[in-house]
C-alpha cells in the first residue's frame, strides 16, 4: 500500500504474488481497489468472476462464504476480485459496525488455506486500505526513488502508527519495494540512501518500521510490466525472462526467505 | 487533472505554467491537493508561505480576499498555495451550501489578474477536484502511455460529462499530455493510437471532448523533472535546456497557440 498513486502497488502485489505461486508457495491477491487492476492484470472481468461474491461482499455481506469470493487463476495463485461496487463501499461501511475489521473477519474465515495473502490497495487513506491495514500482518510500500514519493512516505507511516496503536497492534513494516527503478541517477542513489539512513536510524525505536528496509533487488523500469496487464496476464506468463521479471523473482524468494525465518 | 495518482498532474501543471510565464503570459497555479507537491516544487514551505491565507481559505471563508492568498514565485508566475488543512477541507464542506461553487467563486474574485489559471488536483474525485472541475473551462489530463492508465480515463471523461450537464455548461477537455513518455515502445505507440483515434472519432459528436486532442511533444522521460522539486525549482530555472524544459516549453507554445486562437 502506498497512498500515492500510481508507484507499483498492482504491478508489485500481482507480479509478487505470481512469483511467490511460481516458487511452490499458494499466494492469494485480495483486489481492494474499486479500479480493479489487479483483477484485470490477472485476466479477469471485474464483474464477471465466476465467483459468488466478490471483496465487495467480503466486506459488506457478513454472511457470504469468503471461500465463494475467491479463485483460482494459476497454480498456486488465487484471486478475491474487485468490481465497481466496491467504489460505494466506502460509504454504504461509514457507518456500520465493525467497519474497519469487516476483512480481517473476512480473512480469518479462509482460514489460512493460503501461505500469503496479498492486499492491493487503491491510492488513498480511506476504509478500504483501512480494512487492508487491520487486516495485514505486514505492510509492503512500493515507490519511486523521487523526491515528491518521499514526501508522502511520512505521512504513510503515520497512518500505519495510529492504525497499529488503535486498531491492529501486529501491524508492522516490511519495508520499501522500489519500483520503476533508475539506479543509474544519483537522484535515485540519493532517495535510497536517504530511506536506508531512515530505516537505520529507527532500529530498536519500538517503531512499526523499527525492522523495514529497503528490499532487494530494486524493480527496474521494464516496458513489458506495462504491457502484460493489457494481455490480463502476470510477467511470468508474458515475458518470463524480461528484466522485470527476473527482478520480481528474486524479490520474492528474498521474501520468502525472511518470512520463513519469523 | 486525473483520479489516477502519479501520473504527471503536478509537473505538468507547475512546468507548463512556468513554461508560459517565460513566454510573458501571467500564469497562476492554485494547488488544490492537500499533498502540496506543487506548493513545495514552486519553493514554498505549506503552512509558511506569506500569505494571509491559502486554498483553503479561499474555499472554507467566503470573507477572505482571494487576492491576499496568492503570491508570485516567479516573474510572470503565481501560487496559491496549499497546506495541510486541506486535507480537512472536504469533509468540512461536505455540508455546506455551494460546496461545489466555492473556487469558482473565489477564482471569479480575482477577476481576471492572471492570463492563465491552472489548477493542480488531488489523484481523486472528491470534493476538492469536483471545485476545480466546476471552476475551470478546460481539462488537461496528463498520462502515461500504459494500458492501465487508459482504464482510468473511461472514468474520468464520465465524470466530466456529469459536471458540465449539472454543474458547469461551459467545461470542456482541451486533450491529453503525455507523460513520462518513451515513444521509443510499441506499447506506448498502440496506446497513443488507441487515444488519437477515440477523439478522432469523437469529433462533432457533442461530447465534452469532442475537440480534445494528444498535445504534442509528449513530455519524455527525464530525470531533471523528478530532482528540480527537491530544489523547490520549476524545471527551467533547475535546467532550462534539458529535454524536459524543451518538452513543456514546445508544450506551452502550442497551448499558447491554440487557446489564443480561441
Ligand atoms: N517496473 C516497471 N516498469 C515499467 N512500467 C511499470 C513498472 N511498474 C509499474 N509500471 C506501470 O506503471 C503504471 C503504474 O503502476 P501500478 O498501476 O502498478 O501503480 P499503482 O500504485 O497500483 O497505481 P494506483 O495508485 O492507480 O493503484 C502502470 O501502467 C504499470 O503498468
Ligand atoms: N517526464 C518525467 N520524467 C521523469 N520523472 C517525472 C516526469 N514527470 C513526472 N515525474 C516524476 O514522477 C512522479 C509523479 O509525478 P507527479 O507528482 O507530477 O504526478 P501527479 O499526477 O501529480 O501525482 P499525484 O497523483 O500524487 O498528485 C514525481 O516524482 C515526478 O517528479
Ligand atoms: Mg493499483
Ligand atoms: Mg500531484
Amino acid at each position: 500500500m502506498n497512498q500515492k498513486g500510481g508507484v507499483g502497488k498492482t504491478t508489485t502485489t500481482v507480479n509478487l504474488a505470481a512469483a511467490l505461486a511460481e516458487a511452490g508457495r499458494s499466494a492469494l491477491v485480495l483486489d481492494l481497489d474499486p479500479q480493479a487492476h489487479a483483477t484485470l492484470h490477472l485476466g479477469e472481468t471485474p464483474g464477471q468472476t465466476e465467483t459468488t461474491g466478490t471483496v465487495y461482499d467480503m466486506l459488506l455481506d457478513p454472511d457470504v462464504d469468503p471461500r465463494a469470493c475467491v479463485r483460482q487463476v494459476g497454480e498456486n495463485l488465487w484471486l478475491g476480485a474487485s468490481e465497481t461496487d466496491l467504489a460505494a463501499a466506502e460509504g454504504e461501511l461509514a457507518d456500520k459496525d465493525g467497519r474497519h475489521t469487516r476483512l480481517r473477519g473476512a480473512i480469518e474465515k479462509l482460514a489460512g488455506a493460503h501461505e500469503y495473502v496479498l492486499l492491493d490497495c487503491p491510492p488513498s487513506l480511506g476504509l478500504l486500505t483501512m480494512n487492508g491495514l487491520v487486516a495485514a500482518r505486514e505492510v509492503v510500500i512500493p515507490m519511486q526513488a523521487h523526491f515528491l514519493a518521499l514526501q508522502g512516505v511520512g505521512k504513510l507511516l503515520e497512518t500505519i502508527q495510529l492504525v497499529r496503536e488503535q486498531l491492529n497492534p501486529e501491524l508492522t513494516v516490511a519495508g520499501i519495494v522500489l519500483c520503476m527503478h533508475d539506479g543509474q541517477t544519483t537522484h535515485a542513489q540519493e532517495v535510497v540512501a536517504d530511506l536506508e539512513a531512515f530505516f537505520d536510524e529507527s532500529r530498536g525505536s519500538g517503531k512499526p518500521w523499527s525492522n523495514a528496509k529497503v528490499y532487494s533487488p530494486p524493480v527496474r523500469r521494464n516496458i513489458k510490466l506495462a504491457e502484460c496487464p493489457s494481455f490480463g496476464q502476470t510477467i511470468f506468463q508474458y515475458a518470463p525472462w524480461a528484466p522485470g521479471a527476473i527482478d520480481y523473482r528474486k524479490l520474492a524468494a528474498n521474501v520468502i526467505q525472511e518470512w520463513d525465518a519469523q
